[in-house]
């Protein structure tokens, strides 16, 4: 397989306010492809805490939609994945 | 090591050239020696860096869990550099490495972090492969003895905290945990650094459990957040794994602890969030910077409490 490029995925950060707030958040794990970078996984979700998590480019939308439908207060951290990636190689020696 | 550079991200070739370098320039104060091999076949090196002396305690510091999270490595990578550097021209490292050995394993799991840098930058668990599933890898911080796959880890082979068939059935890991009882008697501290967040822990994670030195291991991770905010004002917050980030069991800290080596942390390097496992290389430096003064200030503690 190439490489992956991560053109327009996303990364966001999720309020979870409380135990039904949890439940979404599994059940969207359910339905689409989310990569949780923390925590580590969707049954490590906490109440009052936040929640960032890697959403693929055609997944965005679907998501959006579900976070707005279920009043879920949320930030897009990364709006494109790809273009902090290749921002990581900012070595002033490279 | 050609390319190789400690403020950037370098592939696993040249961090591997880099390692019989740096311990070929050494021989003095570096040795290095082969602990086991990846499920690809790639050898797993470890470092051991301080004055050659009889029966000395030691700690063991590994880098790169987590494929992912590539400032980890860069870390260790960093440590050494500091080492060799400063021995002899700084007093507090020279009497670190006079009194002690550290054990650095710059990267634990070399299969993944060759694909993140091959094929996919953001994956996270080893790349072994069973019979019975399509789905590749275990996390290896979910693969180790300590509450193994009980709590905040999946038994599905497909899942990102997958626990592995077994405790530890990643050749990486139990490379790792053989040659940690191998050495038993010697090391009295373990290190583990992994990204993001800006954290300290110690154990336990597995549980709510406290474990028996709760207040010394608090007291120190408290000081060492202290002294590494003195450089760049970078907040960690710090406590045992459970509370302070969440349940997960299986993870090499638990692990160590239960073993005996009662000072055991894990770091969870920066930062926050803006960029997460794609920290900008240009934060090598300050993040490595303020970590080594976190890492000195808890090898100096072990130091006078051997």
């Amino acid at each position: 397989p190439s490489q992956e490029d991560f053109d327009g995925n996303q990364v966001f950060r999720v309020s979870v306010p409380n135990e039904d707030h949890i439940n979404l958040i599994q059940e969207l794990a359910n339905s689409v492809q989310i990569d949780f970078w923390k925590p580590d996984s969707a049954t490590q979700v906490k109440p009052l805490t936040t929640v960032d998590f890697h959403v693929k480019a055609e997944d965005v939308a679907t998501v959006e939609k579900f976070l707005e439908q279920n009043e879920f207060h949320y930030e897009v951290l990364i709006g494109n994945v790809r273009n902090v990636l290749e921002a990581q190689f900012d070595s002033h020696t490279r | 090591a050609t390319g190789h550079s400690y403020t950037k991200y370098n592939k696993w070739e040249t961090i591997e050239a880099w390692i019989q370098e740096v311990a070929n320039n050494n021989p003095d104060l570096i040795s290095r020696r082969t602990i086991g091999t990846t499920f690809e076949g790639r050898n797993i090196h470890l470092l051991k860096v301080g004055k050659p002396k009889a029966s000395k305690p030691a700690i063991f510091i590994d880098c790169g869990f987590h494929a992912r999270e590539w400032i980890s490595p860069a870390f260790c990578q960093w440590f050494v550099k500091e080492a060799v550097r400063t021995y002899g021209q700084e007093s507090q490292m020279t009497k670190l490495l006079d009194e002690l050995d550290f054990y650095v394993l710059p990267v634990v799991n070399i299969d993944g972090y060759v694909y993140t840098w091959t094929r996919s930058r953001m994956w996270r668990k080893t790349r072994s492969t069973k019979a019975g599933s399509s789905c590749v890898g275990v996390d290896p911080n979910r693969n180790f003895n300590a509450g193994w796959c009980e709590v905040g880890a999946s038994r599905s082979p497909c899942s990102d905290t997958y626990c592995g068939p077994a405790a530890e059935s990643e050749k990486e890991t139990k490379a790792l945990a053989d040659f940690i009882r191998q050495n038993l008697s010697s090391i009295k501290a373990y290190l583990t650094i992994h990204s993001y967040s800006q954290m300290m822990l110690y154990p336990y994670s597995y549980a709510y459990k406290l474990p028996s030195n709760n207040e010394e291991l608090k007291a120190l991770v408290k000081g060492a957040a202290t002294e590494l905010a003195s450089l760049y004002g970078t907040k960690y917050t710090y406590g045992p794994g459970a509370t302070t980030i969440y349940l997960a069991a299986g993870g090499s800290d638990d692990w160590a602890y239960d073993q005996g080596i009662k000072y055991s942390f894990t770091f969870e390097l920066r930062d926050t969030g803006t960029y997460g496992f794609l920290l900008p290389e240009s934060q090598i430096r300050p993040t490595c910077e303020e970590t080594m003064l976190a890492v000195m200030y808890i090898a100096n503690y072990v130091r006078e409490h051997p």
